[in-house]
């Protein structure tokens, strides 16, 4: 009664009366789980007072660890039909979503657009998404390596030597290019990414993803000049909007292997299409 | 056509701040310009091939013709004109789609059309599943804007519809799908609009 049900498949999500998703549910191997996802970004280092390290293209380096969260209520729009259902989320006036559950499938893909960031206020910002989870991840997490095998990474650790944690956020941040997974003594979420951007579970049975940064400051660390780019027309310039995918999906631990393989290579190497035009009934 | 200008793109942005994204804005921008040749170059000797490989024997005396195959690299923005526009002057699109990938696929595709009665038919003419979904205008902003951006000009028709259809493609091949528009009162051919429900206000 109070929640919307999305999914016509074996896989259905539910968001509660809010707009807020809650509740993941598949029903061929028996997965449910509680599912939530917000959005938040980073304030930059503007590199004055003390501590004189901006945050830069290279450098990041967030002024603290304030997360700010976005707007309480989020607008719904879900649209149905035979081959998927779409979830429609304004977040904020720079910040949409589009949830698509395909017939047949067993992932939630996630289409995020975001920006122009607004930087009027002097302050970087560098964008993120979390999945939230009630797994007990005991502070492991595993991310590709440059595309190929998933490596363990444990939070605030490293195998190797002692770790002084000095960035408690980004010290625990990894290069994502194909995705992402957490896993406890039952379930494990696997999130795959089609383009590279950061990540981290800062939380145990959470995942984040950084998807977008503008930043006001240069970090000094090569590059010379802001990370801010822009996109003009007719010599207005306004902050690059991005457009990019994440794919979700919880399974049975163990079993999630095999899609995190192939879903991969299907995200890298997506089907090529031609068009051409023919006369009404003038077969080809 | 070949893939010299695409291989010498891939070749530089190996470079370790292309790969991190920490290059200068003009670098970037080199970077994408370079691509863009390299993707320009290698499209069309795909078009070629494809025209190669769907040409018919011509019988004696007649004269072959080869069919021209484009693609839409702005389909991400939802800018694809053949697919806008094939539909509104009475021709039938024909997509072609290939998977480059060693085991059967089957998904659903996306092309953009501005007619709200369409089906779509695989290469046995057997009806597929077809679905519309209304191009919201946050979608259709990003589209107006970045097509003035990188093309320098303003598309006189916007499409209504996003048509979703399902695909099946073999290992390392390609399968080909018309799009027409269905006539008005053959409601059980064409395509479904999809429902849409809004949690806002009381409904």
């Amino acid at each position: 009664n109070k929640t919307i049900q999305v999914g016509q498949g074996s896989l259905k999500l539910l968001y509660s009366a809010e707009g807020k998703l809650a509740r993941y549910i598949n029903s061929r191997n028996m997965v449910t789980a509680v599912a939530e996802q917000s959005y938040s970004y980073y304030t930059g280092n503007d590199g004055t007072d003390k501590d004189p390290q901006a945050s830069g293209a290279y450098v990041f380096r967030p002024n603290g660890t304030v997360v700010i969260k976005s707007e309480e209520k989020v607008s719904l729009t879900v649209m149905r039909g035979p081959l998927l259902d779409e979830v429609h989320q304004q977040i904020n006036p720079w910040v949409s979503q589009i949830t698509r559950l395909y017939k047949g499938k067993e992932h939630a893909e996630v289409e995020f657009t975001i920006g122009p960031i607004p930087v009027d206020d002097g302050i970087g910002k560098e964008i993120t998404t979390q999945l939230t989870t009630a797994m007990k991840t005991n502070k492991t997490f595993y991310t590709d390596s440059n595309g190929r095998d998933f490596i363990k990474r444990i939070r605030d650790f490293r195998t190797d030597w002692d770790l002084q944690v000095n960035q408690p956020i980004a010290g625990n941040y990894y290069p994502i290019n194909l995705g992402i997974y957490v896993q406890d003594s039952t379930t494990e979420l696997s999130v795959l990414v089609d383009r590279a951007v950061g990540g981290s579970s800062l939380v145990d049975g959470q995942v984040e993803l950084m998807l977008h940064r503008r930043l006001t400051h240069d970090d000094i660390r090569g590059v010379g000049e802001i990370l801010n780019e822009t996109v003009c027309v007719s010599e207005k310039c306004e902050g690059l909007t991005i457009q990019g995918k994440f794919y979700v999906r919880i399974d049975p631990v163990g079993e999630g292997s095999k899609w995190r393989r192939t879903a991969g290579q299907e995200i890298s190497a997506p089907l090529l299409l031609a068009f051409t035009e023919q006369e009404g009934n003038d077969w080809m | 056509a070949n893939t010299d200008a695409l291989a010498d793109a891939l070749a530089i942005v190996q470079h370790h701040d292309a790969v991190s994204g920490t290059q200068r804005q003009h670098v970037a921008a080199d970077y994408a310009m370079r691509l863009s040749i390299g993707y320009l170059e290698a499209e069309k000797l795909v078009a070629s091939s494809l025209a190669y490989l769907s040409e018919s024997e011509p019988s004696s005396g007649q004269k072959r013709i080869a069919t021209k195959f484009e693609q839409c690299p702005l389909l991400n923005i939802s800018y694809c004109p053949p697919s806008e526009t094939a539909l509104s002057d009475g021709k039938s699109l024909v997509v072609v789609i290939y998977n480059p990938l060693g085991w059967k696929r089957e998904e659903v595709i996306w092309i953009p059309v501005s007619n709200e009665r369409v089906t779509v038919q695989d290469s046995s003419q057997r009806k597929i599943d077809a679905q519309l979904l209304p191009l919201s205008n946050a979608t259709l902003k990003l589209r107006s804007y970045y097509v003035r951006a990188y093309l320098g000009i303003t598309p006189s028709e916007l499409p209504k519809y996003w048509l979703a259809f399902s695909v099946t493609v073999p290992p390392l091949g390609f399968s080909s799908y018309i799009v027409s528009s269905a006539n008005q009162t053959d409601k059980d051919r064409s395509s479904t609009i999809s429902k849409v429900y809004t949690s806002e206000g009381n409904t």
